[in-house]
């Protein structure tokens, strides 16, 4: 399992 | 990067920009909440911290420079500027906004995604952003003449949490992986908590009125 973790957005 | 995305953080950037223009052309805070200023300015410095550990874009750094620069200049001016200061609605402005920090900050040491320095503190920021407005729409609610910059800058900042809202509509839709419940569920507090203010905003767009809010 990826380690996938979106803090892209403002 | 999707068009609701787009539109929320030009939205978010126009509710700064109108607030930046009353208070750097106008010299005037008045109807400015500072305690909703001061959230913001905390909820930025927390959130904003990844600057220093990952990339994503030259548009996610510049935004977040420009939000972390504006919010801390807001305050600044608010406090220190002379005639800035003269205009600010201190009796008027009397929230306990210290109060929101203490839970907020128990809060996502308790309810996280993953416990590391950067992601509670990120957590943190989304918990006191959906309550950071609260002072603020105090304030509107106890001044009587709310003046136009100040209504739109509110309504951009609810507009730009709507848009986020259908962001992640999309995000979930267009994206395997896009589950984020804590960012979901503060966003939408944070939205509801202008359900109110934007049924007053609009009642006054559409009969062409000065808006005012029930005490």
């Amino acid at each position: 399992e990826e380690d996938y973790f979106d803090h892209d957005e403002l | 990067m999707n068009i609701f995305r787009l539109a929320g953080d030009m939205t978010h950037l126009a509710s700064v920009l109108v607030l930046l223009l009353k208070i750097h052309t106008i010299k005037s805070c008045a109807g400015v909440s500072l305690k909703t200023q001061e959230l913001y300015a905390i909820v930025f410095a927390t959130r904003y911290l990844d600057i220093f550990t990952s990339f994503y874009s030259i548009y996610n750094t510049l935004m977040k420079l420009v939000f972390l620069g504006s919010s801390f200049s807001i305050v600044l001016y608010m406090k220190y500027h002379k005639t800035v200061h003269r205009s600010y609605d201190r009796e008027q402005d009397t929230f306990r906004h210290w109060f929101l920090v203490l839970p907020c900050l128990l809060l996502a040491l308790l309810i996280h995604e993953k416990f590391t320095f950067l992601e509670v503190l990120w957590t943190f920021s989304l918990y006191l952003e959906a309550v950071a407005i609260l002072p603020q729409l105090v304030l509107l609610q106890r001044t009587r003449n709310i003046d136009n910059l100040t209504g739109q800058y509110v309504f951009l900042l609810g507009g730009y949490r709507g848009l986020y809202i259908l962001n992640w509509i999309y995000r979930y839709f267009t994206e395997p992986h896009f589950v984020h419940w804590i960012t979901w569920i503060s966003g939408l507090v944070q939205t509801l908590l202008y359900a109110d203010f934007f049924f007053y905003y609009s009642q006054s767009w559409k009969n062409n009125k000065k808006l005012q809010l029930p005490a």
